[in-house]
């Protein structure tokens, strides 16, 4: 059986928040490592990569693996019924119909117990090679966010141009072009509002902007984003939080 | 330029 106590319900709030839009059903995979989800969304662009250490929860005990088959949505509307604050237990028995999940005041003078159906989802589960990436970028998650939403306004895609002089996002649209520039900064008494530009050759890639508007849904999870690139691969955009994270894969956009 | 696919960087284990 399953048995997982979180601390913050806000933290699964704000993952589900992150990851519905762009998968609609997926199994969380339960072990005694803790409980990981991966799934592509339908148009096979981009990848959501999640993990929640067994260490996150308290208590937490997974006797054997387990792959609950989730509909994001319905976990969504349920997890409106949490507060933020709230501890949240989640409970399935081997081999489950269903997973229950309570939601506990910090003060424990209420407690709400829902159950929700789980489903059948065959879904394959993809190798993600090990990748050296050339260019790796940590910066606030509130400026990558910023910079996508802005460049959004201009054009559908955004190429990334990591070099020694910086990174570049630029857009090129109908109605004009735009580019944001960031430099190496460094705050040593605010490291997540510091970026750091880690190369070892420049990487020139284009993106599609509505998936990475997408991924930056996951800013309230984490101060920084690291973006990890190589030329000729997919994107990683990594969102580390307490007790694991939440990476997106995208597919970049090549010539014809 | 055209979107690639996910599928062809990553293969199914």
């Amino acid at each position: 059986m399953l048995e997982a106590r979180l601390a913050q319900a806000a933290v699964l709030k704000k993952t589900l928040d992150a990851i519905k839009e762009l998968v609609t059903d997926a199994n969380f995979d339960c072990s005694d490592g803790g409980i990981s989800l991966q799934a592509m969304d339908n148009s096979h662009v981009a990848l959501v990569s999640l993990l929640l250490r067994a260490d996150g929860f308290e208590p937490y005990r997974c006797d054997r693996n387990l792959a609950l088959g989730i509909n994001l949505n319905s976990l969504s509307k349920v997890l409106r019924s949490a507060q933020n604050e709230d501890i949240i237990t989640l409970k399935a028995a081997d081999d489950p119909d269903n997973l229950s999940l309570t939601f506990e005041s910090q003060n424990q003078d209420r407690i709400s117990e829902y159950e929700m159906k789980l489903m059948d989802i065959d879904q394959e589960h993809l190798g993600i090679p090990e990748t050296a990436y050339a260019a790796v970028i940590t910066m606030p998650a509130a400026e990558f966010q910023r910079i996508c939403r802005d460049l959004s306004g201009i054009s559908e895609s955004v190429t990334i141009d990591a070099s020694k002089d910086g990174v570049k996002f630029a857009s090129a649209g109908d109605i004009g072009n735009g580019s944001v520039t960031l430099k190496q900064t460094h705050n040593p008494e605010e490291p997540a509002l510091s970026t750091s530009i880690e190369l070892s050759e420049s990487v020139t890639l284009t993106f599609s902007l509505k998936y990475l508007v997408n991924f930056t849904k996951a800013t309230p999870l984490a101060g920084a984003v690291t973006l990890q690139m190589s030329n000729d691969v997919p994107l990683l955009v990594e969102y580390k939080m307490e007790g694991g994270y939440l990476r997106y894969y995208l597919a970049p956009k090549i010539q014809d | 330029m055209k979107q690639a696919s996910l599928s062809s960087f990553f293969v199914p284990q």
